[in-house]
């Protein structure tokens, strides 16, 4: 895993820095102070490398905890897992930021293309029905006209026939 | 030579991998230094106390200066090699990975033209839904004007219907055979009041 | 130059986001 990477990487640093800073080099850069203080010497030699490494590891420890990269670390190692079936290179921003928010939005706009298909669909199958029902309706009304029409004659035709009665009455 | 600014780990790390091994880089350097100052402190601490002591402090900061001169160069090969290693296996992301706040663009790759297409059909859709409901206004204000209409048209059947129920009241059955009837039978009438006339004028 | 990187990369990261809920809700009111 990357953290165990990461770890390994930093104490191989570590040891090879200490071992190039070895003591033998110490001392060939302090023969003088060497020569007078051979015990202070080695003391201060090994304070210094045990120090140095205390301060480089609390610094290490220090840059995991502000970045959290211990736990970037093992999501990171997760998503490259998932995506070890893959070979070709995977999308990457483009730069043209209209270009690539697009695709965020397309999921949202085919929902909502399919939520407009449904309304729409509902809505014509609606008017369907109700546009039956109006030409049901005119046609029912259509009818009511025909009805009145023939009562409407029939009384206009008797009505004739009353006036030629009393015409018949009428002296001549 | 280009830098490679690895925009895709900042996305995901929050910070550039360079920034994060230049901020360990001088830490380190510091710890270093600091060190060096330290060790060069104890030791001219120990020679003061130590009377008619021919090493002088500039002998001193000469040897630091050369124990730092060699420890730098090695620190700064032995921590180019660590950062090329952290930036290549640790702080890097492989081509093939797509972070998962990415991966809409894998499952809807869409181009302008398909993206404008979809977006096309939409304002289509919201046309014709716009066209359907005032469709739906329309044919219910028809409808609502249908009632007042029936209702008006049933109304007049019904005085018709109120006429031929008063004539059946007053024994006229259908309207139009009674009235065949009486027109039949003044007929009649007036065929009996000419016999009639005609006798009375033959008795005169 | 390494703030810039870092700016652009939280945008690319947390922009997408922001617009999609203005989106949603254009979308939302629309369908209301």
């Amino acid at each position: 895993s990357r953290a165990q990477v990461f770890a390994t990487v930093v104490d191989t640093f570590l040891e090879k820095l200490v071992a190039a800073g070895s003591y033998q080099r110490f001392v060939n850069s302090y023969r003088c102070f060497y020569k007078l203080q051979p015990q202070l010497t080695r003391s201060i030699y090994d304070q210094f490398i045990s120090q140095l490494q205390a301060s480089i590891k609390e610094e290490i420890q220090e840059v995991k905890n502000e970045g959290n990269l211990e736990g970037l670390f093992s999501s990171l190692d997760k998503i490259v897992e998932e995506a070890k079936d893959r070979e070709e290179p995977a999308w990457r921003p483009s730069g043209i930021p209209e270009d690539d928010v697009r695709s965020a939005m397309v999921p949202y706009l085919l929902k909502h293309r399919s939520h407009l298909r449904r309304v729409l669909r509902e809505k014509e199958e609606q008017n369907r029905k109700v546009a039956e029902s109006v030409l049901m309706g005119r046609d029912r009304i259509a009818e009511l006209e025909r009805l009145i029409q023939a009562r409407q004659q029939a009384w206009q035709a008797i009505n004739k026939e009353q006036r030629e009665l009393i015409m018949t009455f009428q002296e001549p | 030579m280009s830098v490679d600014p690895m925009a895709y780990e900042t996305q995901f790390f929050g910070f550039t991998p360079q920034t994060c091994m230049l901020r360990v880089y001088i830490a380190f350097q510091d710890y270093l230094f600091e060190m060096m100052l330290v060790v060069e402190g104890v030791m001219l601490k120990k020679l003061d106390g130590i009377p008619g002591c021919k090493v002088s402090p500039s002998q001193i900061r000469k040897c630091t200066e050369k124990f730092l001169l060699f420890m730098k160069e090695h620190f700064d090969r032995l921590f180019a090699k660590m950062e090329e290693v952290l930036l290549q296996l640790v702080l890097n992301i492989p081509k093939n990975v797509l972070l998962p706040e990415d991966r809409v663009h894998e499952q809807y790759p869409y181009s302008k033209e398909e993206f404008q297409a979809l977006q096309d059909e939409l304002q289509q859709l919201q046309q014709q839904c716009r066209a359907e409901v005032a469709a739906e206004q329309a044919l219910r204000a028809e409808l609502e004007e249908q009632k007042v209409v029936k209702a008006e048209l049933e109304k007049i059947l019904q005085c018709f219907d109120g006429l031929e129920s008063i004539c059946r009241e007053h024994g006229a059955g259908n309207f139009k055979e009674s009235f065949a009837l009486l027109t039949q039978n003044s007929k009649k009438l007036q065929d009996v009041l000419k016999d009639i006339e005609k006798k009375s004028q033959k008795m005169k | 130059f390494d703030e810039l990187i870092v700016e652009t990369a939280t945008r690319r990261k947390q922009w997408p986001k922001k617009i999609l809920v203005h989106a949603i809700q254009t979308m939302k009111a629309e369908q209301e």
